[in-house]
């Protein structure tokens, strides 16, 4: 049982891995993951350790097999059919967004419940009516769903999505949504983590 | 000294108050606060014990005194004056945002490298040449940036930051953009939390 930090470190290790890669390395040593991203030697090797044995032979980890191993543990082996609900400036600007396709996020359909939107296109998806989202959940497979919705519809529009079927909610909306049954949501709420800088930046300036 | 873990939370606690008062409720029970955000009454208990005495007389905590007492833990008891560098897809979404202002963030000025975009306006902000950064930023009380432009131009842009002398990025490229110096960086990787939202979906299903 991985505990949640922990998973946010092997995606960042994930991130820094597949740079590597891109610049033809081969192997890592822990010490050099632990500066490029500010953590401590004991903190990599104790979270690569949770991967099973990947081998360390005095060159370091071999890149490809760690990459392997992580995407293994976070699920990403395999595609992710992901939905947009909420066509509007955030919206646009994720459906836009390369990073989610390269860690195997594939976005297929962007919907809104707005009559001047539905029909329109955003990146290369028009803008499907909400009223077909059943329909079209039926007969696709989709895994999760992004929701970038006004408060105020986040949580009407999360049971709908339930409902339908889908497994996983990305929510952009600062309300709580609260994961029930088959659906866990994951809350994003971007004024909290300049809330979050804020207090670091307290934090650090106190003599 | 006050974890980071906590931190996020005692934010999460403050938008459900913000909300509460919105609807003129003057006191909330820690089990009604804990039942909103899908916590444990201990938990949030013990996470407002740091506060230092707000009372808790039978009638459940005063909302108006935890608000007050939450915004100065945080440090959003004042105003922050932020600017953005990056005016793109990811930069016109948040340049518009609203939720930042409610928290005591308040956008002033918008910056960009792309002569295109120079003198065009996002939102109700002229785009900046990155150029005048410097001078802008010595005339202007500046505490925070916030950083939407590629990869490949995080670190420099946020060295940038650092020596014109911010003392906070909210850093949304895909890369590890470390603090040094006097200035506090926070990253925030959108495909991470989908990562995130993927590795609680495949453990929630395991039977
Ligand atoms: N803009 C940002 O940078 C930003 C940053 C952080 C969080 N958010 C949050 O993300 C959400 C979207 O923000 P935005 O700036 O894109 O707002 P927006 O108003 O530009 O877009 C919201 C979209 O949702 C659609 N919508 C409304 N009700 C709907 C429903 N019931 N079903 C389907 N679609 C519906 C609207 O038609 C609109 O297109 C909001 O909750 C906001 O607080 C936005
Ligand atoms: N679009 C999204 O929803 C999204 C989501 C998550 C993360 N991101 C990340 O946020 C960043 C911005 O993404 P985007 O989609 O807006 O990209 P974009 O290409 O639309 O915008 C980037 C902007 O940065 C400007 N820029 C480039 N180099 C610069 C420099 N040295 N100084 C100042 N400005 C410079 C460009 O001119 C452009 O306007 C990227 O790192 C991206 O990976 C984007």
């Amino acid at each position: 049982e991985i505990p949640v930090a922990t998973v946010s470190r092997l995606a960042l290790y994930l991130r820094e891995l597949q740079q590597l890669q891109r610049g033809a390395t081969v192997h890592v040593r822990s010490q050099s993951l632990a500066e490029r991203l500010g953590l401590k030697d004991s903190q990599v090797r104790r979270d690569l350790s949770c991967l099973g044995p990947v081998g360390q032979r005095g060159v370091g980890y071999p890149i490809a097999d760690l990459i392997i191993a992580i995407e293994r543990v976070l699920g990403t082996d395999r595609a992710w059919n992901v939905i947009l609900v909420g066509a509007g400036n955030l919206g646009r600007a994720l459906s836009g967004y390369k990073g989610f396709d390269q860690q195997g996020f594939r976005l297929v359909a962007v919907f809104d419940s707005d009559p001047n939107k539905i029909g329109s296109k955003v990146e290369e998806f028009p803008v499907q009516d909400l009223d077909t989202l059943e329909f079209f959940v039926a007969n696709t497979q989709i895994d999760l769903a992004i929701l970038a919705v006004p408060a105020s519809a986040a949580r009407s529009v999360a049971s709908r999505l339930e409902a339908a079927g889908i497994a996983g909610i990305l929510n952009f909306a600062p309300i709580a949504v609260q994961s029930s049954g088959s659906t866990t949501v994951q809350d994003v709420d971007l004024a909290i983590e300049l809330q979050r800088l804020a207090f670091s930046v307290v934090r650090n300036q106190r003599p």
